[in-house]
């Protein structure tokens, strides 16, 4: 039986940071997908692997998701997730989320444990108490780097207001 | 943005993405990420797909149910789905994608300067880039 495996970190226009970084990224790329690829050969199933690997991913701070994720224009962090089991179609998504270390797995309870698809903001915040998802400060999520790239883009829209918002 | 897709020894394909948004975006903006069918989707019968870009243009153009769909309805591979998909977007921007059918088959297709990516195909054989 067959098992494969892929993931990403994103996509987009390159930068300096990406240029610096790129054995670090490389590295913790290949450490995360060959991990995954453990998991299918002990027959784990693919909706617990991807799980897993994306929030290895949202753990590693070179990465904007989960702890390094950008700042919104006011310098806050709303992370969102989505997970789909291709087996029974089952799926959730949360949106706007503050709280939880990792938005991926609170997604998950929504697939598993709630009514609806997606929930959003200070609900999905909630749902991550209830649910007993680990949750943090939201200090946790903001790295030195997501910080330099608010404040240059901060400076660039003050001098531009019609500056493309970044992405 | 991260995401993942995978093929497990049953056969079922599963797909997750997670994001902390586009940098500098409004207060209050959702992306792709947590949409399913735009940024995260997964059925057997087609494919598991996981998304990433300009997130804007992956929810108007439902990205990941329409390789989903010119995998099921045109019996196309899905790397050429996935090529077709983002190449035909009616819109300027940048997209990425990763995704996986049940034969195992791979898809990997990006129109930005650069896509953080890695996969085991199902030989064995890993593989890592960014650009």
């Amino acid at each position: 039986s067959k098992i494969a495996l892929a993931i990403h970190g994103g996509a987009g226009p390159d930068n300096e940071f990406i240029r610096a970084n790129k054995k670090q990224y490389k590295d913790s790329l290949q450490r995360i997908a060959n991990t995954g690829y453990r998991m299918l050969k002990k027959g784990e199933p693919a909706i617990s692997v991807v799980r897993s690997v994306v929030s290895m991913l949202e753990d590693d701070p070179l990465f904007n998701a989960g702890r390094g994720s950008a700042l919104n224009k006011d310098g806050d962090i709303e992370m969102d997730a989505a997970i789909m089991n291709g087996a029974d179609l089952s799926a959730g998504g949360v949106a706007l989320v503050t709280r939880a270390r990792n938005p991926i797995l609170l997604a998950d309870q929504v697939r598993r444990h709630s009514s609806h698809l997606l929930l959003a903001g200070v609900g999905a915040d909630n749902f991550a108490v209830q649910q007993h998802i680990p949750t943090v400060d939201c200090g946790y999520f903001v790295t030195e780097e997501q910080r330099r790239a608010w404040v240059e883009n901060a400076i660039k829209q003050d001098h531009d207001p019609y500056a493309k918002s970044g992405g | 943005t991260v995401g993942a897709v995978a093929l497990d020894q049953d056969g079922n394909l599963a797909s997750t993405t997670s994001t902390g948004g586009t940098p500098g975006k409004a207060a209050g903006r959702i992306g792709d990420s947590c949409l399913i069918g735009a940024g995260c989707y997964a059925d057997n019968a087609t494919c598991a797909i996981s998304g990433t870009g300009d997130g804007e243009l992956l929810m108007k153009g439902l990205t990941g149910y329409s390789i989903a769909m010119m995998i099921d309805i045109r019996n196309m591979p899905i790397q050429e789905a996935a090529e077709q998909v983002i190449k035909n977007n009616k819109w300027e921007g940048d997209i990425g994608i990763i995704g996986i059918d049940g034969d195992g088959e791979l898809a990997i297709y990006f129109n930005s300067q650069r896509m953080h990516r890695a996969w085991v195909d199902k030989y064995g054989k890993s593989e890592v880039h960014i650009y």
